[in-house]
């Protein structure tokens, strides 16, 4: 493993405890869309099935019960919490976040990288992990007032695919020399999606002003 | 082989 890939998952793994920190301390997931949340969970549950069937490392173990727990916790917390659900902002996560699903499970079937089961569902997990941030970007666009906690998760989760962009090109020309098209199509246009919050996001901090993104 | 290097990351 190489720096850029543990930086992106520490980043990644760090965004959760942003936003389970806002969450837990603020008893608020104001601004959090639930419907990127519940992707994810899709996107955990169905690409890390593998914990069955293959061993990789310890490190990948436990990385892959920690997204899986704390993006079921996560939703928990938005869906069941007594408190906190209340601070759901319901009328403005609109996006209809189950249409997502079929277009990506039939592309997995297109292009799986073995027409398995799993492979399948792998590819599937990928491909809507791509899109998984657009309800929550186009929360972030309706919310007049985007908190810092929510304005940082948001962030460091484009940071973190950012991070494994750069992780690919390192892997490319000092271990394998193999393109894979599966996860870097999928992680350039996942990265693409970010472009915009990202040149705001830097713009408000620069500037020392409130985040706000343009509808 | 394709498995190893496509299923080492998260």
């Amino acid at each position: 493993m190489n720096i850029f890939r543990l930086a992106g998952d520490m980043t990644h793994l760090l965004s959760i405890v942003v936003l389970l920190l806002k969450i837990r301390t603020t008893k608020s997931c104001a601004g959090i869309s639930l419907k990127t949340q519940e992707l994810y969970v899709i996107v955990f549950i169905t690409r890390y099935l593998d914990l069955f069937t293959r061993y990789v490392s310890f490190y990948n173990t436990a990385m892959k019960l920690v997204f899986i727990g704390t993006s079921v916790a996560i939703v928990w917390y938005m869906r069941l919490h007594k408190v906190v659900k209340q601070t759901y902002s319901r009328d403005e996560d609109t996006f209809k976040h189950y249409l997502l699903i079929p277009p990506c499970f039939i592309l997995a079937l297109l292009i799986p990288l073995e027409f398995t089961v799993t492979e399948i569902l792998w590819s599937f997990s990928i491909y809507l992990e791509a899109v998984a941030i657009l309800p929550q970007l186009l929360l972030l666009q309706r919310s007049s007032n985007i908190d810092n906690l929510t304005g940082s998760y948001v962030f460091l989760l484009g940071a973190y695919r950012a991070l494994y962009i750069v992780n690919w090109v390192y892997r490319f020309f000092t271990e394998t020399h193999k393109i894979r098209w599966i996860p870097w199509i999928s992680g350039l246009v996942q990265t693409a999606l970010y472009a915009d919050f990202f040149y705001y996001y830097i713009k408000s901090w620069k500037n020392h002003e409130k985040l706000r993104l343009p509808a | 082989g394709v498995q190893a290097i496509e299923h080492d990351e998260l």
